[in-house]
């Protein structure tokens, strides 16, 4: 039974994509079977794989708003072990569509939970938003990461998006939990950078991943030629950092 | 009859509460007046410039969904000529309320509209979406500013607004256009910012703007004591671009 995880923060930009694309490889290249979602209209994780529109029959509109199969929407990508579901900005429209549905948190869930039987571990990209469809994925997810930069308005909103996780699980999913705290684009000669870092364990009462990803151009460039990093430049900080990641996570879910 | 511009790119953490604060900042020093109006749920704009709740007692949700009227929600700020509609989280709420709406696209713009006798500009800051509530801030704004970053998602995500503000002037509003494309958080070390920055006016028809928004420690820090780049720290690089950046839109609308 494969672990959901959704990579969320209402802040915009910093780095939810980065991390579900650079994770995903990480724990791929690591032998686990991995499915990435992209729950995103903007679809930069699809792009940022190398998916085009015309790569794809099925996105996840499709699935949740269409009745498609799970199944017949994955598709292979580059990196070994990795499959995806693309998005289209089609899935706009489900924000408006889902208001009038019966059960409207819970099409995600319904809809993709099938895949859990054939990965170890599922990775949701989220729009930068509160919205209806983040909170599908919150519901479909068993655990969130939370991307945060070491900057002023990327802490501020940690108290919003930490109200609506506990929301979310007291009203429709008791097993969520947060899986860690992740500092992105992280630039040691920045003053409010090293001040946010020494200081994160006690703005936060959760669990803050060990790992720091470092801003790094190596991260910035990757998505320009649909690769993760570690397929772009094996050797840069970042490929580090992201496999780095993976490592941590295995080992806080005991799948060393 | 003041000017109403909306700064929006669905894509997150490309600059728009960054711009928004400051252009307007910038504008009130040059003795404009000034209104920015903060049309996204995690209310940046309102802690930007030190606001905080207990220093208001209507929001943009109560003017556009609870019958306030605007004038009764204006809040001074520290800036001379500069005044605010803050926000907060309950305007998520309006995205789901909005969609059984008659007329759902234009009551941001009937509830706003009157105070364009009392003001020269209208900034209103969006959120990082394609949704409703960026949909009123559209069908309100006389024209659009763009804040983009010089790398691979910002680019891309550019043709699926302009599709959206396309679709708006059609069908919502006929007068709105692009008032320019701004390059933000240019960092001259970066391959793939030089090479953006050389083929912008390339990639982009519309107007780019002259000034390019270095990326700045100072506009980083600024936020975390609630005041514009240009009142903490007036000789900071970041302070000289949005000064000149509130010269330049001057200098197109005739108005210096
Ligand atoms: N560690 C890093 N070093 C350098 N650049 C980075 C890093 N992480 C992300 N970036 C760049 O910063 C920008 C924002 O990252 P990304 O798009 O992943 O954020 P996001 O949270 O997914 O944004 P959105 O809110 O729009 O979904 C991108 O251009 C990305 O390439
Ligand atoms: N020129 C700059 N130099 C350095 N940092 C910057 C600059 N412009 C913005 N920032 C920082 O980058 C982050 C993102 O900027 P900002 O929040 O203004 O983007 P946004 O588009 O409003 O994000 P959202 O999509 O969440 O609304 C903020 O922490 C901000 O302080
Ligand atoms: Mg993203
Ligand atoms: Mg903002």
């Amino acid at each position: 039974m494969g672990k959901i995880i959704a990579i969320t923060n209402q802040k915009g930009g910093v780095g939810k994509t980065t991390t579900a694309i650079n994770l995903a490889a990480s724990l791929g290249i690591l032998e686990k079977k991995v499915l990435i979602i992209d729950a995103d209209p903007q679809s930069n994780t699809t792009s940022g794989l190398g998916v085009k529109e015309d790569d794809f029959n099925y996105s996840l509109y499709d699935i949740m708003m269409q009745g498609v199969d799970v199944f017949d929407s994955i598709i292979k990508t580059e990196v070994p072990n990795l499959d995806m579901i693309a998005s289209t900005i089609d899935l706009v429209g489900s924000e408006v569509e889902l208001v009038n549905y019966e059960d409207r948190e819970y099409v995600m869930r319904k809809t993709i939970s099938p895949a859990r039987e054939k990965y170890d571990y599922i990775i949701i990209d989220c729009l930068p938003s509160l919205g209806i469809l983040t909170i599908n994925s919150l519901v479909a997810a068993d655990s969130v990461i939370i991307p945060v930069q070491s900057e002023y308005y990327a802490l501020e909103g940690l108290g919003k998006l930490k109200d609506t996780i506990k929301a979310v699980k007291d009203s429709y999913n008791q097993n969520l939990e947060i899986e860690g705290i992740l500092i992105t684009m992280y630039d040691k000669r920045l003053r409010l950078a090293q001040m946010v870092v020494e200081n994160v364990k006690e703005i936060v009462t959760d669990h803050v991943f060990e790992t720091i990803i470092n801003r790094n151009s190596k991260i910035n460039e990757a998505p320009m030629v649909g690769k993760p990093v570690i397929l772009y430049d094996a050797s840069a900080v970042g490929s580090k950092n992201y496999l780095n990641l993976a490592y941590e996570l295995l080992v806080l879910n005991n799948d060393k």
